[in-house]
């Protein structure tokens, strides 16, 4: 609606707030850019969509570009190390399983850990996405160590190995302070086998999420260092605006995006389709 | 918060025992920021800043009171009537198993709601039978077994067959296992599936359910409008369960989906144990939406 070369009228520019703000990209943010929209439009510099698109787009693209880093580049040498994190339900298991099948694809050997020890049948989700995808899986029993569980998945893939080691973590709200130091402990844990890893620290959010992300970006950033948000359930309404105002506060780059509940529901992380489904 | 916010938007020149035109323009101005920030729904705070607008103009003036701290009581007033009122009597059935639906988007956390309500209904003196409908998500099963086996609560299951004739079947059976609660554990979805949400009509028509709870994540954005309208649209849910509420999310999304939906927020989640389910308190998300 937005695209086509529309007079702007207050109507419009009431339809475009409308927007701006529904995608989840915070107030500041989208007063920010009305701000600029309605006064170029109130000294007449602009007359017409077609004005004003590039404009709004430039400028979140600006916000959320993805730059060099904004995928996950295997070392050349030994296991890369992906440590997988989110609040509760996020999607960090199913994520997973999806960038599991993302690196076999390209036949690489993977091998999934099963950090999650605390939730009922937690082990047990991610053995069958292991058999699905025919990768192995390193795993304890119920309620054991999550940084001892880490460890062992992290010396078996440099036993074995692997290519791609990754690391699945219970949901925890960033709030839980002694959750969040149990995460900072796995992170240490992994680092003291092999030194620099966990090479990725992958921060999964639901693109439901409101403005909490910011906080939970935040709090999982200070904990363990987050080097890339995966963005889930982009398949459902909600645009994930919420990654905007999170590079307002946390320099991460989106990686990936989450298209539905299969390990083939995934792709690399696309600025300019993020963008342009905001604004249309 | 909100308070020191509408002090320094308005205490410098706010005069003690007034509310004019401008300090009420002023605060809603601000009122209207921290509501977009909690995560209330673009038109929900657009109508809500509009009716407590007019609200203030006509409002009684308090004469030892700032005007910030007028406004912040008519919005806290306005915002708890809104939410309200604490509605978390639950409809049984006069004979029979009483059938509750629980559905919702994925993860929001109908499994873990599933297990805490079958506990707190045999606090109730209730017998509850938990039902797997979740058929497609891996281990969906073996979680609601789990808990089942951690409350000593019955969990109906089969693994194969169709959700909506498995749920059938579990409330068929429910008073043969001398259970008159029955809890069905819906898979999660998408309110835009098509085939998904027919499903659940399908379950409803095959279970005739006495309350069907929509399930929602309080830390919901702006989409929650969207997906708690469609659910409610398909199925007339009968109540809203809010988790995770023990997070720092602000839970705007509680108001908005009160405000289009209209259905009662029943109980809350606050922690993931089975013993952190409590009943819904509107005068206290009304606190924390404001901030
Ligand atoms: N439609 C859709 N559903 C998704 C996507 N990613 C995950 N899900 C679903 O979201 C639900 C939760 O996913 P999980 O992978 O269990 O989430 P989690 O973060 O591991 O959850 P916890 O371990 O309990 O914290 C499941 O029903 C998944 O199928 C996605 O991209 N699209
Ligand atoms: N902190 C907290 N976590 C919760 C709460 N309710 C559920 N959870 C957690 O949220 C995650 C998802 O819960 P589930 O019960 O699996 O969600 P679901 O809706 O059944 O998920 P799907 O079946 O995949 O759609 C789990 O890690 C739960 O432990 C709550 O009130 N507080
Ligand atoms: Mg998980
Ligand atoms: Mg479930």
């Amino acid at each position: 609606i937005l695209t086509i070369g529309r007079n702007l009228d207050d109507e419009l520019l009431e339809e475009l707030e409308e927007k701006l703000h529904t995608s989840d990209m915070g107030p500041t943010t989208a007063m920010a850019l009305m701000e600029r929209v309605t006064k170029a439009y109130k000294a007449r510099e602009i007359k017409t969509t077609d004005d004003v698109m590039p404009f709004l787009k430039s400028s979140l693209l600006d916000m959320v570009g993805g730059g060099d880093d904004a995928s996950i580049t295997l070392r050349p040498d030994g296991p890369t190390v992906i440590l997988v994190v989110g609040v509760n339900g996020a999607g960090k298991t199913t994520s997973i399983a999806k960038l599991a099948h993302h690196f076999a694809a390209q036949g690489k050997k993977v091998i999934l850990g099963a950090g999650d020890t605390f939730r009922a049948a937690a082990v047990e989700q991610l053995t069958v996405w292991a058999g699905r995808i025919g990768c192995e899986i390193v795993k304890h029993g119920q309620d054991a160590d999550p940084a001892a569980v880490a460890f062992d998945a992290v010396e078996a893939a440099v036993a074995r190995k692997a290519d791609v080691l990754i690391i699945d973590t219970a949901g925890r709200l960033h709030t839980q302070a002694n959750l969040m130091a149990e995460l900072e402990k796995i992170k240490r844990v992994i680092g003291k086998r092999i030194p620099d890893a966990p090479h990725e620290v992958i921060l999964v959010l639901d693109a439901t999420v409101g403005q909490n992300a910011i906080n939970q970006a935040m709090l999982f950033n200070q904990a363990a260092g987050v080097t890339g948000l995966f963005l889930a359930k982009l398949d459902g309404t909600a645009k994930g605006g919420a990654v905007i105002g999170i590079r307002n506060e946390v320099d991460v780059p989106v990686k990936f995006v989450g298209l539905g509940e299969t390990s083939e529901d995934i792709e690399p992380f696309d600025a300019d389709q993020f963008v342009a489904a905001i604004l249309e | 918060n909100i308070s020191e916010r509408l002090r320094s938007a308005l205490g410098a020149f706010g005069k003690r025992g007034q509310l004019t035109e401008d300090n009420i323009r002023d605060g809603m101005r601000e009122v209207r920021k921290a509501l977009l920030e909690a995560d209330v729904q673009f038109d929900v705070v657009k109508s809500f800043v509009k009716d407590v607008t007019e609200k203030a103009v006509g409002e009684q003036v308090i004469q030892s009171v700032e005007p910030g701290q007028m406004i912040v009581k008519i919005v806290q007033d306005e915002l708890t009537e809104l939410m309200g009122p604490a509605d978390p009597r639950v409809e049984f059935a006069d004979k029979g198993p009483t059938v509750i639906m629980m559905v919702g988007l994925q993860g929001s956390g109908k499994t873990t709601s599933s297990g805490k309500l079958a506990r707190y209904f045999r606090s109730k003196g209730r017998q509850p039978l938990l039902v797997a409908a979740d058929i497609q998500r891996p281990a969906a099963i073996d979680q609601l077994e789990t808990l089942g086996k951690e409350l000593d609560i019955p969990v109906y299951a089969e693994r194969g067959g169709r959700p909506a004739k498995i749920c059938q079947r579990a409330v068929a059976e429910a008073t043969s296992r001398g259970c008159n609660v029955v809890i069905l554990d819906t898979a999660g979805r998408l309110h835009i599936d098509e085939a998904l949400m027919d499903e659940l009509n399908d379950v409803k028509s095959k279970t005739s359910p006495h309350e069907i709870f929509l399930v929602c994540d309080a830390m919901t954005g702006q989409d929650a409008v969207v997906s708690a309208k469609e659910f409610n649209e398909r199925l007339d849910v009968t109540g809203v369960v809010l988790t995770k509420m023990d997070g720092d999310a602000r839970g705007g999304a509680a108001l908005s989906i009160k405000k289009v939906t209209g259905k009662p927020i029943k109980f809350m989640g606050v922690g993931e144990k089975l013993d952190k389910l409590e009943e819904f308190h509107p005068d206290r998300i009304a606190g924390r939406i404001l901030g």
